[in-house]
């Protein structure tokens, strides 16, 4: 049963780069099955299955439903307490809230993404955070909020020589 | 308006053009 999830994952992954994302999901949909499967039981799989199915969404236009799947990535990585793929949950969480145009839900995540990256001292992370932070403020037209993040995505892109 | 919406959409275009290489696997 783990050779033939990981098979499965392999096959979503490989349809995935060919740009195969209704396909890449059927795959991906067959790795949760056996990951959930009572006698098999692999909380890490299913997490890798869900953040691959909410990846495929993100293309397949349907960012409601990449909302679902990334919730479930993040709430899987919290338990088996993997940070590394909390703040990377919440960072997509962010982004496809604001292709939902659902600006306050999107700076929620982004700030939890900040909050992880700098624990973790991911300072490429917290560069991010806070680019996609300043446009969030942009379009709430929070315009102090969105100058600050802006001062700090400078500070960082200079930090760390990030010319573009 | 127009504006707004182009640089909003910069750092989320970013993010897609990374994901769509990006593959989670073991």
């Amino acid at each position: 049963r783990a050779a033939q999830g990981r098979a499965y994952g392999n096959l979503g992954n490989t349809q995935y780069l060919l740009g195969n994302f209704s396909k890449a999901t059927a795959f991906h949909k067959e790795v949760r099955s056996v990951a959930l499967l009572p006698e098999f039981g692999d909380r890490a799989a299913e997490r890798r299955a869900y953040s691959n199915l909410g990846n495929a969404h993100i293309f397949l236009g349907r960012f409601d439903i990449s909302a679902e799947y990334y919730k479930k990535t993040l709430q899987l990585s919290r338990q088996l307490k993997d940070q590394a793929v909390e703040a990377q949950a919440c960072y997509s969480l962010g982004n496809t809230y604001t292709l939902l145009q659902d600006y306050e839900r999107a700076i929620e995540y982004h700030l939890k993404h900040l909050l992880i990256a700098q624990e973790l001292g991911d300072r490429v992370g917290e560069g991010r955070a806070c680019w996609s932070l300043g446009n969030a403020y942009v379009s709430l037209g929070n315009h102090d909020q969105a100058l600050r993040f802006a001062r700090k995505h400078l500070e960082i892109s200079q930090e760390i020589g990030d010319r573009n | 308006v127009e504006r707004t919406h182009l640089i909003q959409v910069d750092s989320v275009q970013r993010w897609m053009e990374d994901l769509k290489l990006m593959t989670d696997c073991e």
